[in-house]
């Protein structure tokens, strides 16, 4: 169960890393819509 | 002016979306490890029975 | 204009999220009974061993 619970929260961290990326993403674009109008 | 509102609304919600989802994991995780332990235990109660029978 | 573009890359942000969500959940429910299928085996084959002994 130690383990697996390890392995989850490495895994949730990748996930977390993910959620961050798409939030910047549309960060980006949302700026760049701005801009553009 | 409205474009800029929306933004900031926009990221708002997405990060209150991934604050929701952040804490659904963990409850997932908790509830997880807690039916392993309750399964393997099960298991070995059934097989302390058997083995006294 | 400005604000229906924002609004499809707010929904994209979201749809992206859900995805990652359902497939990350998917997994640790497919881990989680990996792991409940192979303690169980792993108990039977002990208690095997035990009352054979």
């Amino acid at each position: 169960t130690t383990r697996f619970l390890e392995e989850e929260t490495l895994r949730s961290q990748e996930l977390l890393q993910r959620l961050d990326a798409h939030i910047q993403s549309m960060k980006l674009e949302n700026s760049n819509t701005v801009c553009k109008y | 002016a409205g474009l800029e509102e929306m933004k900031e609304q926009y990221m708002k919600a997405v990060e209150k979306i991934k604050g929701d989802m952040l804490r659904y994991l963990q409850e997932s995780k908790e509830r997880a490890a807690e039916l392993i332990k309750t399964e393997v235990l099960k298991e070995r109660q059934d097989t302390a029975r058997r083995m006294r029978r």
